[in-house]
């Protein structure tokens, strides 16, 4: 198995780093080889996992810049087969100092392209935008998966995903498919979070996982303590559900 | 009274757009003159107030890359003296297009200065990031609005903000000052909104306002009828928070 996941929207907020971290996890525990990217400036995938770029200097700014190769920059972490590749803010500068650069998109895919023989999946999880960095974390990858929030705004933006979809397919990379929407932060109390659940199944029956990750509070304290959900509280609803999406994941992937 | 106040938080789904809306929204029915302007291609400002850039040509992104002037792209909305100066997904491409231009930073600020005269308060919609459009909202800005999700990764990033208000405060606008911290999204359930809570008004108790907004599903429901709050359900709790917040904005601006 050999797959690269861009979990990627650039609505804010609708769980792309907690799915990225969960994805990762769970994977790792399958005894698969796997490598957690962190491709936001935010770092909120590197703090997640109790770790923060400041402790030392190879980080994906120092790769992308060709300061350092993407396999010594990939650290372990404390889940046995789960690396991450760290962030730091500097990344946000990326944008600016690449600005001649006609390839800078296709920087990140060549970089990993090195460590792609050491694992089973690369998870990649993307800012908020389409900006430069985004549309790498898309053209480094051959799945993508879309997290959409139960509410209405998240559901506007969906349009605009698929059209970047699109045009990475048609100008840096063929081979993108989309694995399919996740929903999430899912409230059950509220009209506006089944509507959205409704409206998503009807426009793409087939591109939306069965799972609902629901709104768990459990979720949101994990990165404080730094750990992952299924080490802070496997048995939370929250956990749980990701545990069983990731499953319905390899299904669809793994089967084709 | 003449202000230009940016709501802006790198970090996603955070409230940025809900605010400006309903700030927006309040201001203008104390009959100030106000221009809300939707500086982000997601264009959730411009959706969330029944209206789409597709209507007709005028929208952000030809006023940044010269096509129109400001003047001409604002409309008026629903809410008698508020006008509001749409944005497209064309907005996206506006880092790529202007990455040759020294002063790209600047167009915003040059643009809305026509605007000035004619408004008390223009409010500028931040998208997430801090990349060209994010960085031109600040530079055009004489206040920063920072809305802070009640929830661990967005306490976070709040040092990353201030940290972008020094450089843009020393390079490009000298005026930029912060009015402050707005916790939003609060839970009262959970001890997680509470913490952070505590830690804002600990580390900034000068700079975190009293008026807490509640997480309030009302709130959310109203885009998807194209309508702000105040015109939705004028008394449910987060109507309400943002008028009794709008109150404590113009106390703190106004007066000095
Ligand atoms: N299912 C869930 N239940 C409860 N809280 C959640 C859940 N998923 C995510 N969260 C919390 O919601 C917030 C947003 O999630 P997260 O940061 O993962 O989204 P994101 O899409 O990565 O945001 P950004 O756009 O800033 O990168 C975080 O505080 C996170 O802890
Ligand atoms: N106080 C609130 N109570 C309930 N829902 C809210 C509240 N504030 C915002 N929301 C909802 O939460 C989601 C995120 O809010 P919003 O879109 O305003 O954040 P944002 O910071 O502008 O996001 P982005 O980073 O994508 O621009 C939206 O679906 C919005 O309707
Ligand atoms: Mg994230
Ligand atoms: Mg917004």
């Amino acid at each position: 198995i050999r797959h690269r996941v861009c979990i990627t929207n650039q609505k804010g907020g609708v769980g792309k780093t907690t799915t990225a971290v969960n994805l990762g996890s769970f994977l790792a525990r399958q005894n698969l080889a796997v490598l957690l990217v962190d491709n936001d400036p935010q770092s909120n995938a590197t703090s997640s996992l109790g770790t923060s770029a400041k402790d030392d200097a190879d980080d994906l700014y120092q790769v992308l810049t060709g300061r350092t190769d993407a396999v010594s920059a990939c650290r372990p972490t404390m889940i046995p087969n789960l690396d991450l590749l760290p962030s730091s803010p500097n990344l946000a500068a990326l944008e600016f100092e690449l600005r001649h650069d006609a390839d800078a998109e296709l920087r990140l895919a060549r970089e990993l392209a090195d460590c792609q023989a050491r694992y089973n999946y690369i998870v990649i999880d993307n800012p908020p935008s389409l900006g430069l960095l985004a549309i790498s974390g898309m053209v480094a990858a051959d799945l993508l998966v879309v997290p959409v929030q139960c509410e209405y705004l998240a559901l506007e933006g969906v349009a605009a995903i698929l059209d970047s979809v699109r045009r990475v397919r048609q100008s840096l990379n063929p081979d993108l498919a989309l694995a399919g929407f996740l929903l999430t932060l899912f409230d059950a109390r509220t009209r506006l979070s089944r509507e959205v659940v409704e409206e998503m199944r009807r426009h793409f029956p087939e591109d939306t996982y069965e799972t609902v990750i629901p709104r768990a509070v459990r979720l949101a304290e994990a990165p404080s303590h730094g750990l992952p959900a299924v080490l802070y509280d496997p048995v939370s609803s929250g956990t749980l559900a990701y545990q069983l999406w990731t499953a319905e994941f390899r299904a669809r992937i793994e089967r084709g």
